[in-house]
């Protein structure tokens, strides 16, 4: 590992570098090599493979307790509700898409809420892409108040018969609190005509962002409460590593993780797996 | 804030009488921290330390009275002058249709941009024409044409199936036949890494030999901004760059590590989601925000 045959100041700084490069931050790369620190004071920690091998078991002991993927019992919850939300452009949209395709690929049926009312043709975007997937669209005008668009969403759900919603927000800064107080809104909305809804409030996130990512979960789950996070772009050379201290601190699950702009490009979240990816 | 855990280092160092070398090393440690945590690039911040580390254990600060504010002076000098000059134009030399392009990844903000840079000529009584070339996004030739039609900015309207190459070829037709002054030219969000896709720039640019390149790329961007910047710049070549989302909390970092491996202008920034929130980039004032 690193061609290192003893464990020196040398070594830790290229772990450091490994980490600080797979986006893990400040906080937890510091607190995975204070581990290493403490496993060399120890004696535990004797070759280099062994402190490669205690950094990534730390991480997959992290990680695994995010591995959760959603199940739905349809029986008991009809119609499920998803509210999809995040920052501009990270992938919300896109990745609707993808979620929908799947269950409407397993026989369900689906409904998409264009509560996307701000940004130019937004609702145009999940029209093709509700064709695509055979998902039912609920619309309005633009600029209408995407709670509106929740409440039609929802009525239209029931009457239906659907089995799953998912309702599309714009993306909006966590740091607008306006913005923030607009998406409490259309919260309070769902649950108030569907009770327990929503029953998934999913966090998009982008792999290729920084330490700015900490903050976006942390708000948007102190505005509405998260209940699972989709991790989107890890096609790139970007390696998503910020998830890592994301989950330590905020316990959320991390649903999906999004690999391309294709309808199939997703796949649910495995620790092992990315876990490799980083080293 | 930086300045205070500064004071309070030097504070500390200067109850044990002179400063050593070894006590500035430690101050920078503080400052590697703070650009670590604003996303710089892990190997530009080990560069920008050395660099300073050379000026910061000299006299000045050895035997200064204030040798936090010192530090603190010649790290935010050093990184303003790394950051460029600020007020960089946009190159709009050679007869019109002058093409500007627009390039970066997926969702940092290319099309909302194209839209912004319409209207920034506009206002500067020019006669900007919009190019949709993004294909693959769904409804992405609309988004910008419905920014189009919400500025009274002009635009090219592609056949269905039309390719990117030839929708821009026919696009400069258009303006040109139109007497237009420049195109913006909005392209697909694409990975650097996708063969194919750089491709089709490189085509582009080969045919329109645009005055402008842009990199476009989110404030928000961690340690893989060296990456996408490098091979961008390396791949097709850009002219400047314009960093998005500079509304929102994140320090920016991605901007030290952008500029330091392309040594290319910082031209605007995009602070918010109107058409309207276009700003000159000011090297000092990146500076701070990345100093926290
Ligand atoms: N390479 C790659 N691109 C993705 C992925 N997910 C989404 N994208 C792309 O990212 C861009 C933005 O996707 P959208 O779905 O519009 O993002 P959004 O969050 O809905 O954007 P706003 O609604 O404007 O905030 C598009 O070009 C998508 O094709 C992914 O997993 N990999
Ligand atoms: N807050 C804020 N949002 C921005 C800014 N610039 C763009 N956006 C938003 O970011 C999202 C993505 O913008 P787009 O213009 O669609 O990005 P793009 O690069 O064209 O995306 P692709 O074509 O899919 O690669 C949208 O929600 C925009 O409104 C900005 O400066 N500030
Ligand atoms: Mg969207
Ligand atoms: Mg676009």
């Amino acid at each position: 590992f690193l061609g290192k045959k003893t464990i020196d100041e040398g070594l830790l700084d290229e772990l450091e570098g490994l980490l600080f490069a797979a986006d893990l931050g400040v906080k937890t790369s510091d607190q995975l090599l204070e581990g290493v620190r403490q496993g060399l004071k120890k004696g535990e920690l004797k070759e280099p493979d062994k402190v490669k091998e205690f950094i990534k078991q730390e991480m997959l002991r992290i990680l695994r307790s995010g591995e959760k993927p959603l199940f739905i019992d349809f029986s008991q919850t009809r119609p499920f509700v998803f509210m999809v939300v995040g920052v501009n452009g990270t992938g919300k949209t896109t990745t609707i898409a993808k979620i929908a395709h799947q269950y409407s690929s397993q026989g369900r049926k689906v409904l998409i809420g264009a509560a996307d009312t701000f940004r130019a043709a937004a609702v145009e975007q999940l029209e093709v892409w509700a064709n695509r997937v055979g998902a039912d669209l609920i619309r309005q005008s633009r600029g209408s108040d995407p709670s509106a668009v929740a409440f039609d969403s929802i009525h239209a759900a029931k009457a239906r018969e659907i089995d799953l919603v998912f309702i599309d927000t714009a993306g909006r800064l966590h740091t607008k609190v306006n913005l923030m107080e607009e998406l409490k809104k259309v919260k309070r909305i769902i649950g108030r005509e569907c009770p327990g809804a929503p029953h998934e409030i999913l966090l998009v996130l982008d792999a290729t962002t920084g330490q700015n990512a900490i903050s976006q979960a942390k708000l948007f789950n102190e505005v509405i409460g998260v209940t699972g996070i989709a991790l989107t772009k890890l096609d790139g050379t970007a390696k998503g590593g910020i998830i890592v201290g994301i989950t330590e601190e905020l316990k959320i699950p991390i649903r999906y993780i999004g690999v391309g702009e294709g309808i199939d490009d997703l796949k649910e979240f495995n620790a092992n797996e990315f876990v490799q990816a980083l080293f | 804030s930086l300045t205070s855990k500064l004071d309070a280092i030097f504070k500390k160092l200067k109850g044990r009488g002179k400063l050593t070398e070894q006590n500035i090393k430690e101050a920078l440690k503080e400052v590697r921290m703070a650009l670590l945590e604003a996303d710089v690039n892990f190997k530009v911040v080990k560069d920008f330390i050395q660099s300073v580390e050379q000026r910061a254990i000299g006299q000045e600060v050895m035997a200064s009275l204030t040798p936090a504010q010192q530090v603190i002076k010649i790290v935010r000098d050093e990184l303003t002058s790394l950051m460029g000059h600020g007020e960089e134009r946009i190159n709009l030399s050679g007869s019109p249709p002058v093409p500007i392009m627009l390039v970066g990844l997926h969702g940092c903000g290319k099309t909302t941009t194209a839209g912004k840079l319409a209207r920034y000529f506009q206002e500067r009584k020019k006669r900007p024409y919009l190019i949709p070339a993004d294909v693959y996004r769904p409804a992405a030739i609309e988004q910008l044409q419905r920014l189009g039609q919400e500025l009274g900015v002009d635009f090219y309207r592609p056949e269905p199936s039309q390719a990117p190459l030839d929708i821009c070829l026919k696009g400069r037709e258009f303006a040109l036949r139109g007497g237009y002054d420049l195109m913006v030219i909005d392209t697909a969000g694409r990975l650097h890494i996708d063969e194919a896709l750089m491709l089709e720039l490189r085509e582009i640019k080969a045919s329109l030999k645009p005055k402008e390149i842009l990199l476009v790329a989110d404030a928000m961007t961690g340690q893989d901004a060296v990456n996408i910047a490098k091979n961008f710049n390396e791949r097709l070549g850009i002219d400047g760059v314009i960093l998005t989302k500079m509304d929102g909390d994140a320090r920016g970092g991605a901007a030290l590590s952008i500029r330091a491996v392309t040594q290319k202008p910082i031209k605007f920034i995009g602070v918010g989601e109107k058409l309207d929130a276009l700003e000159v980039f000011h090297p000092d004032r990146m500076a701070s925000r990345i100093l926290g």
